[in-house]
């Protein structure tokens, strides 16, 4: 089903973080926000923060890739 | 704090740099001075020397530019991302870029450019990011003043570089707190809207019920007007308030805003002007009294005739039998109260009137 619209755009924001600072491949393929790909990326993330690592785009970590930041990516190359 | 693969680093300690351009958010001057100061703050603990070029290439080229600006790695427009710098290297390796899109200040009141400038040039020198919430090299932005380098950092740039020879001694910031440290004491504890805050240093740890790993961040991330040492704090549910304590002032928040007419003296409680420090405070929801406790006493505060209640202050130790130490913080949850002292936590039943169980102070922490 189309995502409504906040948690779609919820998601875009996620998948963006990802790709930039966590090397999420762009152009995910099948339905975007069930992809392990993207989970395995939150995970990394939520590791990263010492967030409770769910690999679900939860609040706490929605709330931290709102704030302002370094664009350097966190991990790897 | 980590470096990038291979540990980039450059050969020679005497780098170059040059700032192509400039901000127009800033007097010229303001500009050479927040990155001068950014990179003394690496060359103070390293061999490293920063040398100015006006022409040609430096090792680290400094320019602001916004969305694409020309290393097909662009940026996002305002907030979000605020700059970025490439590891050591020739080409673009070094080199620095700010966000134009941003507002860039020399004080706290929007991103400022010499903290965002030290952060950067740490990774032209080398450093990837920390995941220490109190480092430079931590990833989100934070407005600090003092010293910027914490050990974590000044640890990782001499990973690198080794220590600077003629060491003009530096006081670097604390890591941040360790929540299982064994010997973890609180500042202070307060309820926050069903979640809990425990004060540490310049941190809080947030606990939610439903979320096991407590969340640690910078206090000045969340309420940049409340002082970076918070003495006691606690929550009045039914104004939604809570009241932190530093010092002789208080500050209220409702949520994340500062409430109007704050900081006032702790003194308009009515506590004798002898009394310099609160130590710990606590709401007790049943009977609407606020306990403030000061050194081996403590005073009840009745929140709805917003006055101190007669006859105090007491003494601790003969109103909670088995609680003879001064309390570092307090909490209340369900008839009991938590008293923090120390690297201990003592469980006091409010009925039987007694401490029914010791605790690690850190067990609160999933530790």
């Amino acid at each position: 089903l189309p995502l409504p619209s906040e948690n779609r755009d919820n998601y875009l924001l996620a998948e963006k973080y990802l790709r930039r600072l966590y090397g999420l491949p762009a152009g995910l393929q099948g339905r975007h926000s069930s992809s392990s790909a993207f989970q395995t990326k939150i995970k990394e993330m939520q590791r990263f923060f010492n967030l409770k690592v769910t690999g679900n785009l939860d609040d706490n970590t929605l709330e931290l890739m709102k704030q302002a930041r370094c664009g350097v990516p966190d991990i790897g190359e | 704090y980590n470096h990038f693969p291979r540990h980039l680093k450059w050969q020679n300690n005497n780098v170059t740099f040059r700032i192509l351009n400039y901000t127009p958010d800033l007097k010229k001057a303001d500009v050479d001075r927040a990155i001068r100061n950014a990179l003394n703050v690496w060359a103070d603990v390293t061999p490293l020397t920063f040398k100015k070029l006006h022409h040609g290439n430096a090792d680290i080229m400094i320019s602001f530019g916004s969305k694409e600006h020309g290393d097909y790695n662009p940026f996002d427009g305002p907030n979000g991302l605020l700059a970025h710098a490439y590891p050591p290297g020739q080409g673009i390796g070094g080199d620095t870029h700010f966000d134009e899109d941003e507002q860039w200040t020399k004080d706290s009141s929007a991103y400022n450019l010499f903290i965002v400038a030290a952060h950067e040039l740490g990774h032209a020198l080398g450093m990837s990011h920390s995941s220490d919430p109190g480092a430079l090299m931590y990833p989100v932005y934070s407005y600090a003043t003092g010293y910027p380098l914490t050990e974590d950092d000044i640890e990782g740039i001499q990973a690198l570089y080794g220590p600077n020879p003629n060491a003009r001694k530096v006081k670097p910031k604390p890591d941040a707190p360790n929540k299982c440290d064994p010997k973890l004491t609180f500042d202070a504890v307060t309820e926050l809207r069903g979640e809990t805050i425990i004060f540490k240093d310049r941190f809080y740890w947030r606990l939610h019920p439903q979320m096991p790993e407590p969340e640690q961040t910078l206090i000045k991330s969340t309420w940049p007007s409340i002082p970076n040492k918070v003495d006691a704090a606690y929550e009045n549910p039914e104004k939604d308030l809570v009241i932190i304590f530093s010092g002789i002032r208080m500050w209220a928040l409702n949520g994340y805003n500062l409430v109007d007419g704050y900081p006032k003296y702790i003194h308009k409680l009515g506590l004798p002007k002898s009394i310099r420090k609160i130590d710990a405070a606590v709401h007790i929801k049943d009977t609407g009294k606020t306990l403030l406790f000061t050194d081996e006493d403590y005073w009840s505060y009745d929140e709805a005739a917003g006055s101190m209640d007669s006859g105090y202050p007491r003494s601790i130790e003969d109103d909670f039998p088995g609680m003879d130490d001064e309390i570092d913080a307090a909490a209340y949850h369900y008839g009991y109260l938590y008293f923090f002292h120390e690297h201990i936590q003592y469980e006091y039943s409010y009925t039987s009137r007694k401490v029914i169980r010791i605790l690690r102070t850190n067990s609160i922490l999933n530790c």
